[in-house]
């Protein structure tokens, strides 16, 4: 899966997701990539959220939807995406996945787990380049 | 002073951030760079964890599924088991822009892309064939997601019929990682 999270010119965000799925699932499985609020969520008045991982465990949280909101909250992106992941593992200690989190004004973070790091791309106008990052999970 | 404009994606995928980056770069709004970002990784196939020819279902069939959402209007276009169409986030895209609905899935989603104008066509790739009649022929179609039911999903390929005693725990094996995921 890819998941991005985007904000524009206008300050106007859009988030989104596109998966192939999970290797030899039952034929009409679908994860949590195009479920809103699960793989991915956008609100202009605080910011965006994409998730990416065990599908199947992922959209019983909503976990992008949790990001957002915890950043409406007053959380940064990274706590927020923290919190998120935190939620499914309390539940699924075994499941892999990870949320990126964006806020309107620009600052991100990403949470992870189940994997020993996740990377992530960024590209803004502060390095002209896209860069990898990573977080430990 | 605000970091935008601004793109984050998943993973290590960077020339779909990079599309998305130039879309935002010169004016265009953060639908487009989404939906033009993941297209990118659509067309490259992202490490087969995106796109045609990659993670075919059971029946070896590759089905897409994708998601996009303006947090503008907060409307929402999404497709889900998209069949026979290789460009979901385009599709999802079309389902926000022309329907009121939210969501479509299969075979009806794949007729609604067919009437917004996107080719139908295979989603096979040789690889991905290859990679189904592996897990068909070769690894008796382990792993799998069955549970519960005989002949036994821990060993045998189907089909399968339910089994209704419960009294054994069937721990669910670990299938997902950085090379299979949603």
């Amino acid at each position: 899966t890819i998941g991005m999270v985007a904000v524009d010119r206008q300050g106007d965000i859009a988030a989104g997701t596109s998966t192939n799925g999970a290797r030899f699932k039952m034929p009409g499985r679908i994860g949590d990539s195009p479920i809103p609020g699960a793989g991915a969520y956008a609100d202009n008045t605080v910011g965006g959220a994409a998730a990416t991982g065990d599908g199947d465990v992922m959209l019983r949280f909503l976990p992008s939807f949790l990001a957002v909101e915890e950043m409406r909250r007053g959380a940064a992106p990274t706590a927020a995406a923290e919190t998120a992941v935190a939620r499914i593992a309390a539940h699924y200690p075994a499941f892999m996945g990870a949320v990126v989190a964006l806020a309107k004004d620009g600052t991100y973070g990403a949470a992870c787990h189940g994997i020993h790091q996740f990377p992530f791309v960024v590209f803004d106008q502060k390095a002209e380049e896209c860069r990898t990052e990573h977080v430990l999970c | 002073e605000p970091n935008t404009p601004i793109v984050i994606t998943t993973w290590n995928f960077k020339n779909s951030t990079i599309k998305a980056w130039e879309v935002l770069k010169t004016g265009g709004t953060a639908l487009d760079a989404v939906e033009q970002g993941a297209s990118v990784c659509e067309a490259q196939q992202c490490a087969g964890t995106v796109g045609f020819g990659g993670s075919p279902d059971e029946d070896g069939e590759t089905t897409l599924d994708a998601l996009i959402m303006d947090g503008k209007t907060m409307n929402v276009g999404a497709v889900g088991a998209l069949r026979r169409v290789k460009s979901a986030i385009s599709v999802a895209r079309h389902v926000l822009e022309h329907s009121y609905h939210s969501f479509l899935v299969g075979e009806l989603a794949t007729q609604f892309a067919e009437q917004m104008g996107f080719p139908v066509e295979s989603l096979t790739t040789p690889k991905s064939k290859q990679m189904w009649k592996k897990w068909r022929n070769e690894d008796n179609c382990q792993p799998n997601f069955w549970m519960y039911v005989k002949p036994d999903p821990r060993q045998n390929c189907g089909p399968y019929t339910k089994i209704t005693s419960r009294h054994q725990h069937w721990a669910r094996p670990q299938k997902v990682d950085e090379h299979n995921h949603d």
